[in-house]
């Protein structure tokens, strides 16, 4: 039984062919997930992993991990990163370049930041076979679930403030790190 | 849990000569409540690898939306009223049947099954006109919102965070269980709670919002807002803590609740019911 099961079980999955993009925006960037439900094995594991590519100007929409650890591997190109701890301290804030490593731990709030021409590549490792994110800003994100109502009482804004929160920000995970034309038409499009 | 392997440290914790009754050894203040905390040290708790915490949400007090990193539990010992919870990645299924500017104008002090009734009627095919604003005001549109009451329990998965808001006439009493020696949390044996609005208060300045630890600049990037309002989110000069008052009538889409649920009727059954 072993021969059929455990022997033949997959244990390799390309993770960095653009086809194969859980998330891409062309000029952007894609991200790719690998998981239990892509390579069973990590279900064992309970491991998982992410890769990303952004290009110039752009950014990941600030998010947290959370059930699981992230260990970020930058491959090539550099890209400024901050991460916020659960006393709202911002605990990094570094160019971060290939060959350096930055620990996520799980709830922290992080953002990923390109500038310039610089393009950012990276491999996440998580440590949970299926790592959740929660979003902080954008379609899906967690201020956009709240009702207008909870968001005006905490932050003590109005009504038309605490709509352009929830809704300005159509993307649900990579969008320009600056505003401008280009950027609403896409908006629009892909609204 | 002794599958996952329990760190050294923690492997003569369960050596317990005798028990004790435990209380609160620490609260927490806010505005419009307070939450009193268990000492997670105690070594009964660090064997049962728990921690307690007990909110106490005062009438009309708003606990703003929060998260933890590991599994909680939590049941309402009295009071009641409406809570909402994050889930990633889930649609904005409840919505306004009309815009908020009406809401406010002709619907405050009413009752608030009546006010869930009356948008339910006329909410169909109208998911097209939601998150927009035009000459008919602005319609809102969240996540789900559910109505909570004494001897209910609640379950919130790690990392999603969770609102609370005392529709009630006497204050709203949680007490929860965060099991931070579950495998989801994956950080140390310390409860953590993350919040996404508000802050620490008085007696905790140094505890910020999540969003406050950013720089203002990148928030008004990702939000698409203006650098000014995205320093309004970091809370920075709010002392009201994590419960908060709300001011006026807090006005959220839900359904109406049976009137059954309501009457105290549904929990002693007088003496011709089975």
């Amino acid at each position: 039984g072993l021969e059929e099961t455990i022997c033949s079980m997959r244990t390799h999955e390309s993770i960095d062919d653009p086809a194969r993009a859980d998330v891409y925006k062309p000029n952007l960037g894609r991200l790719t997930t690998v998981n239990s439900l892509t390579l069973p094995i990590l279900q064992f594991l309970k491991l998982s992993a992410t890769r990303g590519i952004l290009q110039g100007n752009s950014m990941v929409l600030p998010k947290y991990n959370m059930n699981a650890n992230e260990l970020l591997y930058a491959t090539a190109g550099q890209a400024r990163i901050q991460v916020v701890n659960d006393n709202g301290e911002n605990v990094l804030d570094k160019q971060v370049q290939k060959g350096q490593l930055v620990v996520l731990p799980q709830g922290f709030a992080y953002v990923i930041h390109s500038q310039g021409n610089n393009n950012f590549e990276w491999i996440s490792f998580k440590t949970n076979s299926n790592a959740m994110i929660s979003a902080l800003a954008g379609r899906t994100s967690a201020l956009r679930a709240l009702p207008l109502q909870v968001l005006t009482n905490a932050y003590q804004i109005s009504l038309e403030e605490a709509r352009k929160i929830k809704f300005n920000t159509l993307e649900t995970t990579l969008t320009h790190a600056s505003g401008g034309q280009q950027q609403y038409i896409e908006q629009i499009v892909e609204a | 849990r002794q599958s996952f392997g329990v760190p050294p440290q923690l492997q003569n914790e369960c050596n317990l000569d005798n028990l004790d009754v435990l209380q609160p050894s620490e609260v927490i203040k806010s505005e419009a409540g307070r939450v009193e905390l268990w000492d997670h040290n105690n070594p009964q708790l660090r064997c049962a690898g728990v921690s307690i915490a007990r909110f106490i949400i005062e009438e009309g007090g708003l606990y703003l939306p929060t998260y933890f990193s590991s599994p909680k539990i939590s049941y309402v010992v009295q009071g009641m009223g409406i809570r909402g919870v994050v889930v990633p990645g889930c649609a904005e299924t409840f919505m306004d049947s009309q815009p908020i500017e009406q809401q406010q104008q002709g619907q405050e002090g009413e009752a608030w099954g009546q006010q869930g009734q009356q948008r339910q009627q006329g909410q169909q095919g109208q998911q097209g006109q939601q998150g927009q604003q035009g000459q008919q005001g602005f319609r809102d549109m969240h996540q789900k919102v559910e109505h909570v009451r004494h001897g209910d329990i609640i379950a919130i998965a790690p990392g999603s965070a969770q609102w609370v808001y005392n529709t009630g006439k006497q204050p709203l009493i949680i007490v929860a269980l965060f099991d931070i020696a579950n495998y989801q949390n994956q950080l140390d044996r310390s409860p953590r709670s993350f919040r996404l609005a508000g802050s620490g208060g008085q007696e905790q300045q140094q505890k910020g919002n999540m969003l406050s630890g950013f720089d203002p600049k990148i928030l008004s990037q990702a939000l698409k807002i203006d650098v000014r309002l995205a320093q309004e989110l970091q809370n920075q000069k709010d002392s009201r803590g994590n419960i908060v008052l709300v001011k006026g009538p807090f006005q959220v889409a839900r359904p109406p609740l049976r009137q059954k649920y309501e009457s105290e009727t549904w929990r002693h059954p007088g003496p011709q019911d089975n």
